[in-house]
């Protein structure tokens, strides 16, 4: 039996639509961490591994560990139908070939429940091996997702240096080139307006524009992004999910021939 | 000439 019970319902339906374009199929895993999520899209290029501690619930009643096969599309489908102020319960039986999302208004004067089939979903689990990381940027996801739009306008990849004069964002397309660099301000008022670079040594790595652009669908749940980096290793970019977790989306390199 | 790694290049299967 699983009973999870999240009063802001908002970040489960934010959480689905940031994650819903790049992986069509996965397993959401509940143990008594939390309920998470790990699933490569379709041509494992990306990666992209979800956490809501259990903590961060308002009730958690996971009885043994269970895996649940759902379509991304459909789940969001469902949750969509949830208001953003609902409380938003998910349950499941042991062994059951359904889950039900059940969505509560605030005022507990309409509480609607729909039900999903699941599926069976064959996939394959990576290990992700700690790093150290050379380089960690953290700056205002708005920002970051500007970058990425306005940069994908005019190339299709993006080469992201990291040195100690700042982060640079650079493309090249048909119509010519651009380059955005974003240096260290940590002098303004409010944190979350930041950019915090931490860089042990200089880094450069060129990624695919339209995976990061869906990465940025991510961007309503955390006022910050942090993008991790080292030479020769999938970039981390990480939306914190407040009090409760983490997206993060996992981005192989390009490499010359 | 770029070619595109694989993220299970990275990341071992467990």
């Amino acid at each position: 039996m699983l009973e999870l019970r999240l009063v802001q319902g908002s970040l489960l339906k934010k959480v689905l639509e940031s994650i819903k374009e790049l992986v069509t199929d996965a397993n959401f895993d509940c143990s008594s961490t939390g309920f998470s999520l790990q699933a490569m899209d379709s041509s494992h290029v990306a990666l992209v591994a979800l956490l809501l501690r259990s903590e961060g619930f308002e009730h958690y009643r996971c009885d043994r560990n269970m895996s649940m096969g759902m379509n991304l599309n459909n789940m969001a489908k469902m949750l969509k139908c949830a208001g953003n102020d609902d409380i938003i319960t998910i349950k499941a039986d042991d062994g059951g070939d359904t889950v039900t999302f059940m969505f509560e208004s605030p005022t507990q004067d309409k509480i609607s429940d729909f039900e999903m089939k699941l599926m069976d979903i064959d996939s394959e689990h990576l290990g992700i091996p700690e790093a150290e990381y050379h380089a960690i940027v953290k700056m205002p996801s708005s920002e970051f997702a500007r970058i990425c739009r306005d940069l994908s306008s005019i190339g299709d990849t993006v080469v992201i240096s990291v040195t100690k004069e700042g982060v640079k964002f650079s493309t090249k397309g048909d119509i010519g080139s651009a380059n955005i660099v974003c240096r260290q301000n940590t002098s303004v008022d409010k944190p979350e307006e930041a950019t915090v670079i931490d860089m042990n040594e200089p880094v450069s790595l060129t990624f695919a524009l339209r995976y990061m652009n869906s990465f940025t669908k991510a961007t309503p749940l955390s006022n910050t992004v942090s993008i991790s980096l080292s030479n020769e290793l999938p970039v981390v970019v990480e939306y914190k999910i407040a009090e409760m977790g983490y997206v993060r989306f996992y981005l192989a390199p390009k490499i010359e021939e | 000439r770029s070619t595109q790694l694989s993220i299970t290049e990275f990341f071992p299967s467990t």
